[in-house]
């Protein structure tokens, strides 16, 4: 029975993709069968791990909204044990043609129930918004990953994001958990991230991963040539925290 | 007659809020009245020149959707020559309540109409999405800064922009044009860096900034204390960057 995580952080640009796509390819590599799903209409997951958009003809929109089964988009990437359930940009519609669904909030937990025996992970990557997309994946979700840039800016939509967790928590999902705070793209140098990790870590302390995510431009590359970092650059400082997050994460859940 | 400027990427943390906040003060700076319109409910405009949220009773939220005229709502900044018309959490639940307005793309266009004489400049900061208040941002306005971080996401993203921008000018605002492409947080020792500015500049070279921004700490440290970088630290690269921007911009519309 698959683990489902969301990524999830209303604040563009924090790291959402970078962590999804790094965190499932990590724990495919320690051989955990691995689905992610990529729930932003820009694609960058589907993109990330070298799929290339204009060969996408069924998605995640299609299972939301035209009932087409999970198991027939799924899509194999090029390492083993890593799946993807690709995005496309019809997905922006999905939002306003779910409005008037009975059950509108839950249909995300209805794609992915019938595969979640297939799985040990699913990783679910958000767009920034807190819109009805986001919310299906924290209903569809037993706990979320909040990735949180060092900056002022992501610092102070923190708040806003975990009171979202608690209302979908008391009304929708009460099993959701928080899987964790990540601080991403941290330098050491500069004041401000310094600044912004102890002011996270003195709010939050309990729920911060002990990892941090180093700004590191193999990051940023690897995406260009389709491949997650644990392939682009297995030695490079960001495939290695992400490892190191995806053992984190194993040990917490005891399924080391 | 205030010119309108849109600041809009839907690919998240890309330099949208630091450009709207930045380029609007240097106008002031230069001492053309302006308005900074935060069309983003997570209000990092509003909070990025200084104002508290919990002190925020009226915003953009009540003047398109409760009717409130703009004028109520401005608020003075600290600068002189700049006013700001500040955003709000409810700002999200916009979308779905005007979603059967009969003139629902055209909201915020009737919300500036009636100020527009009293400034010579309109900057409106979007959210990073695709959806109705970026729409109503993008018919508002006379042009539309697109700012591209130097990362292959934003470089992929950019199409889906520009197609959008055709698609609100050949059925909502035929006169909507591109103020310019923006690169932003350059850094000249990536390599990532280079072939993303020389890739955007093959394609749309005739659109594309001289002023490039670099990559500058001052830049988001400001928005910690509540300025824009020019009054934060003026001798920065980048609040230098943002001047040369708003000079070029005036040079292009031959109000220098
Ligand atoms: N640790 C890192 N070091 C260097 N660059 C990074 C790091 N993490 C992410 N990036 C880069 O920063 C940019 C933003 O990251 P990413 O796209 O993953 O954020 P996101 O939260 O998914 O954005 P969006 O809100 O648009 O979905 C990307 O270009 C990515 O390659
Ligand atoms: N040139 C720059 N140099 C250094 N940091 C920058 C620069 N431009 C922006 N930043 C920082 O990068 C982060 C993202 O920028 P910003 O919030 O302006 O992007 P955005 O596109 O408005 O994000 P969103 O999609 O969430 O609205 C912020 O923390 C900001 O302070
Ligand atoms: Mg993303
Ligand atoms: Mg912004």
């Amino acid at each position: 029975m698959a683990r489902i995580i969301g990524v999830a952080n209303q604040k563009g640009g924090v790291g959402k993709t970078t962590t999804a796509i790094n965190v499932a390819a990590s724990f495919a590599v320690l051989e955990y069968n691995t689905l992610l799903v990529d729930a932003d209409p820009q694609a960058n997951s589907t993109t990330g791990v070298g799929f290339d958009l204009h060969n996408i003809t069924n998605s995640l929109y299609d299972c939301m909204v035209n009932n087409a089964k999970a198991e027939d988009v799924i899509l194999k990437s090029d390492m083993p044990h890593l799946d993807v359930l690709p995005s496309h940009i019809d997905l922006v519609g999905a939002e306003i043609e779910m409005i008037n669904y009975p059950n509108r909030e839950n249909v995300m937990k209805a794609v992915l129930d019938p595969i979640k025996d297939k799985y040990d992970f699913i990783v679910i990557d958000c767009s920034p918004s807190l819109g009805l997309i986001t919310v299906n994946s924290l209903v569809a979700a037993d706990s979320v990953i909040v990735p949180v840039q060092c900056e002022f800016f992501a610092l102070e939509g923190l708040g806003k994001l975990l009171n979202t967790v608690k209302i979908v928590q008391s009304r929708l999902n009460p099993d959701l958990q928080i899987e964790g705070i990540l601080m991403t793209m941290y330098d050491g140098r500069l004041r401000l991230c310094n600044q912004v990790v102890s002011e996270v870590r003195r709010h939050f302390d309990d729920i911060v991963f002990s990892t941090i995510v180093h700004r590191n431009t193999r990051l940023s590359e690897a995406p260009s040539v389709g491949k997650p970092a644990i392939l682009y650059d297995a030695e490079s400082k960001g495939a290695v925290n992400y490892l190191n997050l995806a053992k984190e994460i194993l040990q917490k859940n005891d399924m080391t």
